[in-house]
């Protein structure tokens, strides 16, 4: 219960929100009670899930500053088992307004701990920011693994070395228990020879670490977020709702050989 | 000259990388003697124009820190005219390690008044990391101008409204020279109409703010990284290069109106 997982990558526009938002409806429709805890001032997650813009009062980060009272944040969406802590750019000003905070790294943890003896969901999914800032080194520290979309392009593949040196660095400082559970290919075009070089390099660097399932490049995907839901819920038959359903399974028999 | 102008917004993989190269080849073309500033540290725009990884210890990172002899740190490239200060992953620490510094948001501004005196570029180009934090706040206080790319989705378009208010608010409180030169809208794929809406979006909105050259989604652009080459150089002749080339004329004509 209660597995906590930052989903990951300080490059963007990789798939890191569409990510959090389909495989956290894809479980939710496998059964799963799943928190969605959004990390990012740009509120993504949030407007992916259909939480309006005035309707963030309640947001990640009031709740990083009162530090309890968690509870009061969770806002449930549309999607029956899927709740989410939202997040408003006044989460942009934290990282400055904490700089003088010690142990500042485990806020979130500290935060996420109420949630253990409760026991309330199955897995929590963080969407991270694109950064190694401190809001993506807290979640990390809260986090027991991580999962990394990569999206099938030169610039992500070249910054993947770095950010697994980076989850390593808060593994053996900060948090021994972060495992990297899996990297997913995303926006992948069988057309487009430069993703298939990308698939192979990635496959023999980090092996068993890639998930078999790709996601495709599907316009479907990225029009559900203008009507407030994830594709599984727009276009639930589409390719890209297809590929996270495969993507959630691939993960939850993974999990249970953890 | 000296026309400094920060390429900038939050949403990640946008394209902000991917303008500064291919804006700073064309305007080179041109003529013009450009110079690059990669403030990201994931250093693609370092890798775009061909700078190896282990051939960056001159990096924007010790320049800062050092904030003396900006031309010890100049690199040229394979391109004519058009020159680099590249970055590497030393500079994810930077704003940490400067917390208290007082005034540390106009620490680039101070190391590019240096140029001033000697009238060697017409233009620098920043490429800016994809987050509103320290290193982005810097760029904006040392630039002119800024250049905002905007890719043809929907996440991305909600994240302009609050780009432009961070803007002015740079503008009111730290830099009253600081202007939007323009908004170009990238990876633009005729046959999506979530593309057409968004460019209305931005045109109903944003006026003549909006570059009427847009940069068409174009495999070519994605992989000439790969080969360290802009795509002016990779594949001259494809799609988009000849849009760069476009917008760089029609940026040029509207600087000589500012
Ligand atoms: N498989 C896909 N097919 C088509 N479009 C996609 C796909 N996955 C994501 N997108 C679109 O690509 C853009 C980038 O995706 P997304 O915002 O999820 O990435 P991110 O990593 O969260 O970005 P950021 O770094 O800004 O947080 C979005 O507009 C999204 O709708
Ligand atoms: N017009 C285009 N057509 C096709 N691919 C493109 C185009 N522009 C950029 N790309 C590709 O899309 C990806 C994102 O572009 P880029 O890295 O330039 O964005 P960015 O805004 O600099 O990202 P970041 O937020 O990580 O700094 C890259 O892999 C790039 O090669
Ligand atoms: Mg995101
Ligand atoms: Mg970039």
């Amino acid at each position: 219960m209660n597995h906590i997982v930052s989903i990951i990558n300080q490059k963007g526009g990789v798939g890191k929100t569409t990510s959090t938002i389909n495989l956290g409806c894809a479980f939710a429709n496998l059964g799963q009670k799943i928190l969605i805890i959004d990390l990012d001032p740009q509120g993504n997650a949030s407007t992916g899930v259909g939480i309006e813009n005035n309707d963030r009062d309640n947001s990640i980060y009031k709740l990083l500053n009162e530090r309890n009272n968690l509870q009061h944040y969770v806002k449930t969406t549309k999607i029956e088992n899927l709740d989410i802590i939202c997040a408003n750019v006044e989460l942009s000003g934290f990282e400055t307004e904490v700089a003088e905070v010690k142990n500042r790294a485990f806020i979130l943890k500290e935060i996420l701990g109420d949630l253990k003896e409760k026991n309330q969901y199955n897995q929590i999914l963080i969407d991270c920011p694109p950064s190694l800032s401190l809001l993506t080194v807290m979640a990390l520290v809260a986090s027991n693994s991580v999962i990394v979309p990569l999206q099938a392009e030169f610039f992500a593949l070249e910054g993947l070395t770095q950010l697994l040196k980076t989850i390593n660095r808060i593994k053996s400082s900060l948090n021994k228990r972060l495992e990297v559970e899996g990297i997913v290919l995303t926006m992948f075009d069988k057309r487009n020879k430069l993703c298939s070089q990308v698939e192979d390099e990635a496959r023999k660097f980090f092996g068993e670490q890639v998930y078999q399932t790709m996601i495709p490049r599907n316009i479907r995907i990225s029009e559900a977020p203008s009507h407030g839901l994830p594709a599984l819920v727009y276009d639930k038959y589409c390719a890209g709702s297809i590929a996270y359903e495969k993507l959630a399974l691939e993960i939850i028999d993974k999990q249970k050989k953890f």
